[in-house]
């Protein structure tokens, strides 16, 4: 473990009282190598490292920590507050029905993440969803969301045949507001963001859908590629906020740190399983915990 | 594509980010850095072509040794399990290799071996069209041991060269999933000689070090006969690949490259390592 490692540093730390410099940089190479297992961007760990760096040398050891204890709290801290100090909830618009939008790459969970949404918008925020499917490509992806809005007696609503996601979002909106619906969630088809074609597409489902929320839906265990994936559909976009998935799952989910250092936007939930109920809201002094382990 | 043009600390640092950046991983690269340092010293290199020639044979030798042709039984029914955890492109890989082997004059079945996720069976199914091969099903929440057994005996009796199975996502820390897995596993190995043939494991080109976990626990639960690696049409490198290799020593027999049905082609390392190098 971390603290394993630094406690091996430090056992050859002088009685100073003071962190030196050289006891820092032995510290922070640990704490580098944590950050780089744990999948956080390797650009964004020497930023990183060169911040907690600034606040570490010269830091009075506490006498109530030990200075182990202290360059983990001074990294943690810092970790939590790049992961965001406060909770980002949905932005409801005053003028209904409010429409939030999926995107991400293939499988990250979005199709998933939109039920448990829809689930979440009813029980927590008592509001009236709708789902839409607009991923009109993948074999069985409207059947798919249409079989979880069954399990939850929840609306979907699919375009006939041959109509584009665009034009099926546009429909969707209107047939909200003419039922009362005060939520409309958007499934979108999974995509790279080197895909021009369906980068405009998505684009163009933007601009007449109009959401007040865009979620870009990340999978946890995603690599070093992160920031390019995130970087390319937050210019495309301009997200609102994240969901990271499959926390259930033993990654570290160093992605959200270097997504969220990269674009500043803030993840609002997480996905810790499969089942509609498995959505919670995002802690950051859990993800730090998480990514630092 | 890297700047330094003499070997110094910088040309050892770019080497070292695009690695990491690749996903090959801490262990990994400082393994790796370790041993060109060593050889530049030890034989007084100057020429930095030379340091990428060194990194790139270092690079090829960890990938698997073992063939990547995948085991055909000769005159048998030839059983491949896929499996791997959530959203990794199993399913899109089976209709993938289904293509393959029908292009190859093989007779492919297909089995919807994933009765849990919703409309599992209706994607699978909606392939075995697409590719021109039946799939075996049951109801959604049936017992996927049964699916399996009824799959084996339908392919023994329609006289089938290739069955290949599909299971559910499932994350490889929940023991109760993989147990489920390993059910599965004995009972197409009782209902078939000597099989699954191949049981291949799908990891996503996207996949940071966790990986590396994937592959150690569904190879302590199963063993694992060669890789799938999907999605490497995108911008990851799909470096993870050598410390999983290290892990379980088993060849990537396919990589994904697309969601069409011809996006399936055999693993090459030169050209695996040319993407990483680019
Ligand atoms: N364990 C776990 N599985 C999840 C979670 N979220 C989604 N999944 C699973 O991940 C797989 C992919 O989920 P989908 O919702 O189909 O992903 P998607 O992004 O819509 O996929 P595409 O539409 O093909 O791009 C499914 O097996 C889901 O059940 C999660 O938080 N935990
Ligand atoms: N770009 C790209 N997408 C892929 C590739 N392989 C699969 N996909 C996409 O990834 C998504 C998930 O594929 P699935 O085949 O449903 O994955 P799975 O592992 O069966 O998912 P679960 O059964 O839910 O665990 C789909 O949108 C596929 O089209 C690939 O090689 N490249
Ligand atoms: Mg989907
Ligand atoms: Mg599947």
């Amino acid at each position: 473990s971390l603290s394993a490692k630094l406690s091996a540093v430090f056992d050859k730390l002088r009685k100073s009282g003071k962190l030196t410099e050289k006891d820092i940089d032995a510290a922070l190479n640990e704490v580098k190598m944590a950050l780089l297992e744990a999948d956080v961007n390797f650009k964004v760990v020497k930023n990183f490292v060169k911040n907690v760096k600034e606040k570490a040398v010269g830091a009075e050891i506490l006498s109530s920590l030990t200075p182990t204890q202290q360059v983990i709290k001074i990294v943690l801290d810092e970790l939590t507050s790049l992961l965001g100090k406060e909770r980002s909830k949905i932005q409801i618009s005053p003028k209904k029905p409010t429409v939030i939008m999926m995107a991400g790459l293939q499988g990250s969970g979005k199709t998933t993440t939109t039920a448990k949404l829809g689930l979440y918008m009813r029980k927590e925020e008592k509001k009236n969803p709708i789902l839409v499917a607009c991923d009109i490509y993948r074999p069985a992806a409207i059947k798919q969301l249409q079989v979880l809005g069954d399990q939850l007696s929840m609306k979907v609503y699919a375009g006939e045949a041959g109509t584009r996601p665009a034009e099926i979002a546009r429909q969707a909106i209107e047939h909200a507001r003419e039922h009362d619906f005060d939520v409309v969630i958007l499934d979108t088809a999974g995509r790279l963001h080197i895909d021009e074609q369906m980068m405009g597409e998505i684009k163009e489902l933007k601009e007449v859908a109009q959401p007040h929320e865009v979620l870009l839906v990340v999978d946890a265990m995603t690599g070093q590629d992160a920031v390019n994936m995130a970087k390319s559909f937050n210019e495309m976009l301009e997200l609102t906020g994240l969901v990271l998935t499959k926390l259930d799952g033993d990654a570290r989910g160093g992605a959200a740190l270097s997504i969220r250092e990269v674009t500043g936007k803030p993840v609002k939930f997480v996905g810790i399983g499969e089942k509609a109920s498995a959505l919670e809201p995002f802690y950051p002094e859990r993800m730090a915990q998480r990514i630092l382990g | 594509v890297l700047g330094s043009t003499k070997i110094d600390d910088n040309l050892l640092d770019e080497l070292e980010e695009m690695l990491f950046e690749a996903d090959v991983g801490v262990k990994t690269t400082q393994e790796l850095l370790d041993f060109l340092h060593k050889k530049v010293d030890e034989e007084e290199i100057t020429d930095p072509q030379k340091i990428y020639e060194l990194l790139r044979d270092q690079l090829k030798a960890r990938l698997a040794k073992f063939s990547s042709e995948p085991n055909l039984q000769k005159d048998a029914l030839t059983v491949m399990l896929i499996i791997g955890v959530n959203g990794v492109g199993k399913t899109t890989t089976i209709a993938k290799l289904a293509r393959h082997f029908t292009k190859a004059g093989q007779k492919v079945l297909l089995a919807a071996g994933d009765t849990f996720r919703a409309a599992a069976i209706d994607q699978i199914s909606i392939w075995g069209d697409r590719v021109g091969c039946e799939v075996i099903h049951g109801n959604e929440g049936g017992d996927p041991g049964a699916l399996v057994f009824d799959a084996i005996h339908a392919a023994k009796k329609r006289e089938v060269d290739i069955l290949i199975v599909d299971t559910a996502g499932r994350m490889h820390v929940k023991a109760n999933l993989m147990a489920e897995l390993k059910k599965v596993q004995k009972i197409a190995e009782k209902e078939s000689n000597g099989g699954p043939h191949e049981i291949l494991l799908v990891l996503d080109a996207t996949t940071g070090q966790n990986a590396v976990q994937q592959a150690r626990l569904f190879n302590e639960a199963l063993p694992i006969s060669g890789l799938v690696v999907t999605k490497l049409d995108g911008t990851a490198k799909g470096g993870v690949l050598f410390a999983v290799e290290e892990q379980i020593n088993a060849p990537v027999k396919f990589i994904g490259v697309g969601e069409k049905m011809d996006d399936l082609m055999p693993f090459n390392p030169e050209q695996f390592l040319e993407a990483l190098f680019s």
